[in-house]
């Protein structure tokens, strides 16, 4: 198989504990970004309607438009369908653009269709996440069709970006310190 | 003279009126959640009744969409619906709670599977979020930004927060320090805002840095053109730069623009906490601004404003330099070591690498971004 993410760092935030290994009847949801058709033509779209001596400027696309667009070739719907019935993954529910697919399966299931993934537990407080330490495959003929795999490597949002005052002034008392 | 910011201290100094509210029941703006960060309708409640006199305002959020759980309040959330809803005065607002419903989602992805199933959005989102640009496989970092040019492509205008670590730092093999910089901030399909402070923080006068305010180049995204001409003038004229080996000085780069992001005040929780900073602050403050621009586009017959950094980069050339409050002094925080000694970019006239084209002047970026 190839890696889709072979450079996606896997780092728990500060706080997140290992608890273990997810049972095999356990359920994962993970969200498959299927290759998008129509990439350069969306640039241009976007760049028409975006700029203000353009003609196009400010006719904006329906969703429907856009999934007309954006949507995968059949080729790709028909074999990552395919792909997924194969391991009895039938639990799908796709998005209006048609280009994500959210799929709910057992830890086993997802273990078997992403060879190499292996769904722990990570908790921090009263918050549990299940993710993957290691890096997923999927098939090679399955790879020019999906971008990557949701739900496997990164974690919930540890930044938002507001801070303190009191924070800060200790970044500046480190600063002169370092001075 | 203030002890702090609050509505009252923003309308002032982008010289927004009482009659700069919203008036159209069809245009909306909204904020997104990742953590477990739920607001509180009480709190905008109390936030509206200590601070919002001398404009009309709503004091409820007419939308949640996802999870609205029932624990403490979060500040970041508290922040940022009561900020947009002081500048974006009497609109329509709607937030994103996106905690991860399962263990397995990811709640960033889980906002954007939302976007690109719901057929009608609110024409502004506000973002504070980020992540350092290395943490993420370039395959993410390449369909999120599909997903931004969707957006605009729909005519969404999506700002992200800058970040709060200035230019950043990261440590590369060798032992070598660069500048690290942060997504979705670095996407050249969304507009990034960074932060400032008052020249004397207890008055109502000129901007300087902030000195956490994010900003650098993209290690990932090429410069875009529409920002081409405005990057280059500045790396060509900026009296210090940092050393180009830190930086990646042909990347997209960001902020675009900033407003302030120091000593706010927020209730959260129903207490009034003051001293709360960051772009997270900045970024609500210029988002409610824009769909206020959006109402009076709507009212005109004009559309939205969609994606605005081509518009935005080109105010100079148009004539209208004046919509923005040029920031002009000050550097932003980077690397503690013996080569940048903690600097990193440093603001200038026109765009910088700090705050971008500087903080809004309301009613001249209302002209602007409203004339034919």
């Amino acid at each position: 198989g190839r890696a889709l993410e072979r450079d996606q760092p896997f780092r728990p935030p500060p706080g997140w504990v290992l608890a273990g290994r997810v049972s095999p009847e356990h359920d994962v949801q993970l969200t498959l970004a299927l290759r998008q058709r129509g990439t350069a033509r969306l640039t241009r779209l976007v760049r028409a309607v975006s700029e203000p001596r353009s003609p196009q400027y400010g006719k904006y696309l329906s969703v429907e438009q856009l999934r007309d667009v954006v949507q995968p070739s059949p080729a790709t719907l028909m074999a990552v369908l395919k792909w997924l019935q194969s391991h009895g993954v039938e639990d799908c529910r796709s998005v209006a653009t048609l280009d994500f697919l959210e799929c709910r399966m057992p830890v086993s299931t997802a273990e078997r269709l992403l060879p190499g993934a292996e769904f722990h537990r990570y908790v921090k407080g009263q918050r549990s996440v299940i993710r993957s330490p290691q890096p997923y495959v999927v098939p090679e003929e399955l790879a020019e069709h999906i971008d990557f795999v949701g739900g496997l490597h990164r974690f919930p949002a540890e930044r938002s970006v507001v801070s303190r005052a009191w924070a800060k002034e200790g970044m500046e008392s480190r600063g002169q310190r370092a001075a | 003279f203030h002890l702090g910011v609050m509505p009252s201290v923003i309308r002032k100094r982008y010289n927004m009126t009482r009659e700069d509210i919203g008036v159209l029941p069809n245009n909306s703006q909204a904020c997104a959640q990742f953590l477990e960060q739920y607001f509180h309708q009480a709190d905008l409640a109390v936030f509206m009744k200590l601070f919002g006199s001398g404009f009309a305002h709503r004091t409820e959020v007419d939308h949640v969409v996802g999870h609205q759980g029932q624990g403490r309040a979060g500040l970041e959330a508290s922040l940022d619906v009561e900020y947009i809803m002081s500048t974006g005065a009497n609109i329509s607002t709607w937030v994103f709670s996106n905690a991860g419903r399962h263990e397995s989602q990811e709640p960033f992805l889980a906002w954007l599977l939302l976007l690109s199933n719901m057929s009608a959005l609110p024409w502004v989102h506000s973002v504070s979020y980020g992540d350092d640009e290395d943490s993420l496989s370039q395959a993410y970092l390449q369909r999120v930004n599909v997903e931004f040019m969707k957006a605009a492509a729909r005519g969404l205008t999506v700002l992200f927060a800058s970040g709060d670590d200035g230019a950043g730092c990261r440590r590369v093999p060798g032992g070598n320090h660069t500048f690290r910089p942060s997504f979705p901030a670095s996407s050249p399909y969304v507009t990034t805002v960074g932060g400032t402070s008052f020249k004397n923080p207890f008055m109502v006068t000129a901007e300087v840095t902030d000195y956490i305010s994010g900003g650098g180049f993209s290690n990932v995204f090429p410069m875009p053109d529409y920002q081409a001409d405005a990057v280059r003038t500045f790396l060509r004229s900026a009296p210090k730069l940092p050393p180009s080996s830190y930086y990646n000085s042909s990347g997209r780069a960001y902020p675009d623009l900033a407003a302030l992001s120091d000593n706010y005040w927020v209730v959260t929780n129903r207490l009034p906490l003051p001293w709360v900073s960051g772009t997270s602050a900045s970024t609500p403050v210029v988002a409610g601004m824009l769909a206020l621009i959006n109402d009076r586009r709507l009212q005109r017959g004009q559309p939205p404003l969609g994606f605005l950094n081509p518009a935005l980069y080109r105010l100079r050339e148009r004539g209208h330099g004046g919509a923005l409050f040029d920031v002009t002094q000050g550097c932003h925080l980077s690397c503690l070591d013996g080569t940048v000694q903690g600097q990193g970019f440093c603001a200038g006239p026109a765009w910088d690498a700090v705050t971008g084209w500087g903080t809004p002047n309301f009613p001249l970026l209302l002209r602007a971004l409203t004339a034919p």
